[in-house]
């Protein structure tokens, strides 16, 4: 796929021209970065700011129940934002509104994990949570171990790529805009989307001097985010069978995106 | 449609996150 896309590149469609792809990252671009809850600024400013030990130990003492309610809470506000990125794609309100559904209900927590390098301090291996950097094991009580180490090994992969605003945004854009996502009524309007969004980021990168592989490392990060998502699940499901009335009491958007 | 019904509603309305 990756092959033909860049032949692509060389030959486009009939449709689009160079000046279609400015265009079209133009406006992606503009939608991140007027969804992102922080700035790059803004994460600038909080770097230094870390739990304490004692703060720390605090959390993990906290029962399962209430961490859980706390992430929830945090996924959800994220997500907002998330609909309101896809909202402002060019094409995807074109969509029909089971389609925008299916794509948003699919997307949205791997758009989520792309937009995760941003609030990560790749240097103490934290993240941007409740006000301060934490560490993996600030989130003990949530029980998920491994889910929140694969979650952190994919930040810090996805942190050495150095991804720009204008990468995030587009690989952030053709993430949501997958055409193999099931149940979708017009997959070839959306592979058609997808195919416009890859072709600007490929053209993006060639234009800043990027090298050759890093379309193919960021492509390479899709299945380890697809088996987080799926991990998240699970752990999900589990949490409802042993609290059942906690989970019912999570956010009705969280419940919605993530119920089966 | 019922059982996404907050999706609905924020796809459909114009506001901002910020203003949720």
């Amino acid at each position: 796929l990756l092959g033909r896309r860049r032949a692509l590149l060389d030959h486009l469609p009939y449709d689009c021209s160079i000046t279609d792809l400015e265009n079209i990252t133009q406006s992606i671009v503009k939608s991140h970065l007027e969804t992102c809850q922080y700035s790059s600024e803004d994460m600038k400013r909080f770097t230094w700011v870390q739990y304490s030990p004692e703060e720390t130990r605090a959390f993990q003492n906290k029962s399962a129940e209430w961490m859980w309610q706390q992430c929830a809470h945090h996924i959800t506000n994220a997500i907002q934002y998330v609909v309101e990125f896809a909202k402002r794609i060019a094409g995807f309100m074109d969509l029909c509104q089971n389609d925008q559904i299916i794509l948003l209900k699919a997307g949205c927590l791997e758009v989520l994990l792309i937009r995760m390098c941003r609030a990560l301090n790749s240097n103490n291996n934290t993240i941007f949570f409740h006000g301060k950097f934490a560490s993996p094991q600030f989130f003990k009580a949530l029980g998920c171990d491994d889910l929140v180490s694969a979650v952190f090994e994919l930040g810090m992969g996805l942190c050495r790529l150095q991804l720009s605003d204008e990468e995030m945004a587009l690989f952030s854009a053709a993430v949501l805009l997958s055409p193999d996502r099931p149940w979708l009524t017009e997959g070839q309007k959306v592979h058609k989307l997808q195919e416009k969004v890859y072709l600007a980021l490929q053209h993006s990168l060639q234009k800043n001097g990027a090298s050759e592989e890093k379309l193919d490392k960021m492509v390479s990060k899709l299945p380890i985010m697809k088996s987080i998502c799926n991990l998240h699940v699970d752990k999900l499901e589990f949490f409802r069978l042993v609290h059942p009335e906690t989970a019912y009491s999570f956010p009705p958007l969280y419940r919605e995106v993530f119920g089966s | 449609k019922e059982k996404h019904k907050i999706l609905h509603r924020l796809l459909q309305n114009s506001t901002s996150p910020v203003e949720l």
